[in-house]
């Protein structure tokens, strides 16, 4: 799942 | 942000500047893996595109700039200021071979096959995969300098520390990735022996020989 505002993890 | 993963920011951290310290100090790349800081710097560059098109935080942003930029640094530094050291003859192995397979995997398994989704799932299939050079280089030459440990064992610990972060995560927010779970654990599991031998050597005073 691939949240819409993008990755937040480095 | 949960305690593991800023834990595992922060090894992250450590590690480029264990890796930049040890090459300023002794004024050589020697017993490092030119091939590794390579696609370190792909790595970085191919997941953080997304800096220029979504902000996230100020920390993340800042994060994001700081390894790209050190990667780069740990390049310039290797092939250009100390290229004489560089240990050219052990770092043979071939990159391509880890390249081309993490970028067709990307292709095939990714959660939405836009450009840029695809190049992250590169990227984290790439990382997962990018210190083999390194690991063949010390098994090549059978031993590495105290810092060279100490910069794997903190380069190691930062994906077994997002790790534990993926699973806080999963049963407090719900929220999981397959695809970086799954290149995290093959990641972490690729540290294992040398971590082993951290353990039972280095942190006991001794340098990391392997057994001939």
């Amino acid at each position: 799942e691939v949240e819409e505002e993008g990755h937040d993890e480095l | 942000m949960n305690i593991f993963r800023l834990a595992g920011d922060l090894s992250h951290l450590l590690a480029i500047i264990l890796l930049l310290i040890k090459i300023w100090k002794t004024r050589s790349c020697a017993g490092i893996s030119g091939k590794s800081q390579i696609l370190f710097a792909v790595v970085y560059v191919s997941r953080y595109l997304d800096l220029v098109t979504t902000f996230i935080s100020l920390y993340n942003t800042l994060m994001k700039l700081v390894f790209i930029t050190s990667s780069f640094a740990t390049l310039y530094l290797m092939y250009v200021k100390f290229k004489a050291t560089y240990d050219h003859n052990h770092d043979s192995f071939r990159i391509e071979f880890l390249l081309l397979p993490c970028f067709v995997l990307a292709l095939l398994i990714n959660a939405s096959f836009t450009p840029l989704e695809v190049l992250w799932t590169f990227s984290i299939y790439l990382e997962a995969v990018a210190i083999l050079p390194q690991l063949f280089l010390v098994s090549k030459t059978g031993e590495a300098e105290s810092i060279t440990s100490h910069y794997l064992f903190a380069l190691g610990s930062y994906r077994a520390l997002y790790l534990l972060n993926w699973i806080y995560r999963y049963y407090a927010e719900g929220h999981y990735d397959l695809i970086a779970i799954f290149a995290g654990a093959i990641q972490t599991i690729l540290y294992c022996d040398f971590f082993y031998l951290y353990i039972t050597k280095v942190l006991k005073g001794k340098k990391l020989q392997l057994p001939a």
